[in-house]
């Protein structure tokens, strides 16, 4: 972005453009250009360079966690219960494989609860990530009901002492309040099971997704809370800016990104690389 | 709406003979709003800004018509023609066989919507016959098996150590053995950077010959829809489009990136999970939703 560019209107207008193009969101872009524009009025930025590495800046610190906000961590929970959640298509399923792999690459025991009791083949998909991850797998005998699952999971997590339970349920769409009331049923069954659980609710965004997964994360939040963010497809060409909008509104942490569609293609959320592809 | 977005902009234009520069710009800011908050990328948002306002400009206004309202007309008006005017159908004329081919990113819907095509072809009084040549996701391959015992349509068996090659001549043969006069080919999802997968499709694409190249896209997709669109367009091609997930709180603008920059008819939109829900796509609606 304007390697060689003067600092005048056409280049914070092409900045705009950058940001805008990477799904930051309208009302972000332009609060952020507008208090660019008055700090190189007020000479506070002379130069371009000048002008990228600070707005660079603020926007890793914007979309950086603050650890102080953090709840405090049940990561040392025994056993630990994750339950994934997230529209349709996100990326749910392949990323607890992800996730199960790189447990289980620590020396944890894992098992994968099949909570998608709808979709055509989707504990078929699952139980081929538990086959892969070597992690020990769950899934209805009969019914379609998800809770019912989810209850027989967190049972068989205690009696056979595995540490982490992973859930996987059905994509839904948040403005679906019906599936938002199963959502709450299952999370209601977990933790009267298991006092605590879950412990970790991660909501698996796409990062091609547009101004939506503002939505998305906040009703989801408003429904059952949730605990951190899964970016996936950042292999992709979109940049997923509307996460930046997320963590400095809704103070949700982004703990992975998806880069790939194999099984050790999770990455601990990085703020400077995922700020730096937005200027690529 | 934008109506209710235009309220200011409608009492500032009231009482006045001529649309100008400096009212039809101030509307067009307003326009531009509606349209980046719907998702729709910037660039195209730019083009539609610019070739609304030259038809605004210089446009007397009309009597009766508060003038403010007459450039919401002449947006939505145009909205509606860039989306493709009218509802576009499936090109399945000519006696034969056709094929379809089903192409899109991760997770747009492309398997669960070959189930909705063929069900509705079936109703329709054809003879459907589907394939997954997906060989890459886990259970792809039984999750097609799976929707087409739902709607009793016939699924070729193909198994994962088979390549999409080998199962498009298959498939092929196989449509001729059973007579069926329509053949839905559903495929993995694949990035448009990804350049063996894209060769992938291209060969598959040979040798099936589609009438049909059906660009699976979803909705909420926000400005990245342009360049995944413009390149399966540029390196595949493309005959229809089709918009799932639309039954969510999606403003949807990503449709009119993606006609905007391939040119390609919307064809149908995906309004659930089930097969049955499954629409012809209306320009006149989705530019209502659009503006918000
Ligand atoms: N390129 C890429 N593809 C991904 C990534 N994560 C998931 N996918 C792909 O996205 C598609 C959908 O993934 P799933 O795991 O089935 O998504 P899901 O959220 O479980 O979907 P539903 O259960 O149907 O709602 C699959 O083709 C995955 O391989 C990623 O990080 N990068
Ligand atoms: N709500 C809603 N969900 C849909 C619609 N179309 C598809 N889905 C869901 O979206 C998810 C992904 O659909 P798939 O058909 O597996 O997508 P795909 O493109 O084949 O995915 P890959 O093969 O992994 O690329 C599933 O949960 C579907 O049920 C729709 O119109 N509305
Ligand atoms: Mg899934
Ligand atoms: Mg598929």
């Amino acid at each position: 972005v304007g390697a060689h560019a003067k600092l005048d209107d056409s280049f914070m207008d092409e900045l705009e453009e950058v940001l805008l193009s990477a799904d930051v969101g309208l009302d972000l872009t332009t609060r952020i250009i507008e208090n660019l524009r008055a700090d190189v009025k007020a000479n506070l930025l002379k130069t371009v360079p000048e002008v990228i590495e600070f707005i660079k800046k603020e926007l890793e610190k914007t979309v950086t966690f603050d650890e102080e906000e953090k709840q405090p961590s049940t990561k040392n929970s025994k056993p630990l219960v994750v339950l994934v959640i997230g529209v349709n298509g996100a990326g749910k399923t392949t990323t607890i494989g992800k996730l199960s792999f790189k447990l289980k690459k620590r020396g944890k025991s894992v098992l994968l609860a099949a909570g998608d009791t709808f979709r055509a083949a989707a504990a078929d998909q699952l139980e081929t990530w538990a086959e892969r991850s070597e992690a020990d797998f769950i899934r209805s005998n009969s019914g379609s009901d998800p809770s019912a699952v989810v209850f027989d999971a967190v049972k068989l997590t205690v009696s056979r002492g595995h540490d982490v339970m992973i859930a996987d349920t059905a994509g839904r769409l948040h403005s679906k309040v019906n599936l938002m009331e199963e959502l709450k049923k299952i999370k209601r069954i977990m933790s009267r099971e298991l006092p605590g659980a879950p412990h970790e609710t991660l909501l698996v965004l796409d990062s091609t997704t547009g101004q939506n997964a503002v939505s998305q994360a906040k009703i989801f939040n408003e429904s059952i809370g949730v605990t951190g963010i899964v970016l996936t497809k950042l292999d992709g060409t979109a940049k997923g800016g509307v996460v930046i909008n997320i963590v400095d509104t809704l103070k949700l942490p982004v703990q992975f990104i998806g880069i790939g569609e194999k099984i050790d293609d999770l990455r601990p959320f990085n703020p400077k690389e995922f700020v730096a592809a937005i200027f690529e | 709406g934008l109506s209710q977005r235009f309220e200011g902009v409608v009492k500032r234009l009231q009482g006045l003979h001529k649309l100008t520069e400096e009212n039809v710009s101030d509307a067009m800011r307003e326009v531009r709003i509606a349209l980046l908050e719907a998702d729709v990328n910037i660039s195209v948002v730019k083009d539609f800004i610019a070739n609304v306002k030259s038809l605004a400009l210089g446009m007397e206004t009309i009597p009766g018509v508060q003038p403010g309202q007459q450039i919401v007309k002449i947006v939505h008006e145009n909205l509606i023609q860039v989306l493709g005017g009218d509802t576009a159908n499936l090109n399945l004329t000519g006696r034969g066989s056709t094929v379809i081919l089903m192409t899109g990113l991760q997770g747009s819907g492309k398997t669960t919507t070959t189930a909705k095509l063929a069900a509705m072809l079936k109703k329709q009084g054809y003879r459907p016959l589907m394939v997954s040549a997906d060989v890459y996701r886990p259970a792809a391959i039984e999750q097609l098996g799976v929707l087409g015992e739902q709607i009793d349509v016939p699924t070729i068996k193909t198994t994962t150590d088979m390549n999409p090659e080998e199962i498009g001549r298959a498939a092929l043969e196989e449509m001729t053995q059973l007579n069926a006069n329509v053949l839905l080919v559903d495929t993995a999802g694949r990035l448009a950077i990804d350049e063996q997968m894209m060769n992938e499709l291209s060969k598959l694409k040979d040798i099936l010959q589609p009438k049909e190249i059906l660009f699976v896209a979803d909705s909420m997709t926000g400005q990245d829809a342009v360049n995944t669109a413009r390149a399966f367009n540029e390196q595949i091609g493309m005959t229809g489009v089709i918009l799932t997930k639309m039954d969510g709180d999606i403003r949807g603008g990503a449709a009119l990136s993606i006609k905007k920059v391939t040119g390609t008819p919307i064809k149908f939109i995906g309004v659930g999970e089930k097969t049955s829900q499954f629409e012809q796509f209306h320009p006149d609606r989705i530019a209502g939703r659009i503006l918000g």
